[in-house]
């Protein structure tokens, strides 16, 4: 069983951030999810490696560029929800 | 491996 289906990530930022890492490839779309800080928000929030951002806070990202979405999670204060689905999924 | 493919990255 193949389990494609998004997953909600709601964190709260910790003392060193929210601790993950936002990847981007040149003419490859999609933004994905690396350096996952063991034990941080987003660890306990279920964010996962190769993870792909697909909402920010509630909003599709999918066409947005990169610098666009960085600053959102930049600009989300305290707490962040993203939807993210893995790399099959996306 | 896509990580070694990244032409950028933000840490947040």
């Amino acid at each position: 069983e193949v389990n494609n289906k998004p997953r909600i990530c709601k964190m709260v930022k910790g003392p060193s951030g929210f601790g993950f890492t936002v990847n981007m490839i040149k003419n490859k779309p999609g933004l994905f999810i690396s350096e996952i800080q063991n034990g941080g928000p987003a660890d306990a929030a279920g964010l996962k490696d190769n993870d792909f951002l697909v909402e920010v806070n509630g909003v599709n990202v999918l066409n947005e560029p990169y610098e666009k979405v960085v600053t959102r999670v930049q600009d989300s204060g305290d707490e962040l929800t993203l939807l993210v689905c893995s790399k099959d999924a996306y | 491996n896509m990580i070694s493919l990244v032409t950028q990255k933000t840490k947040l």
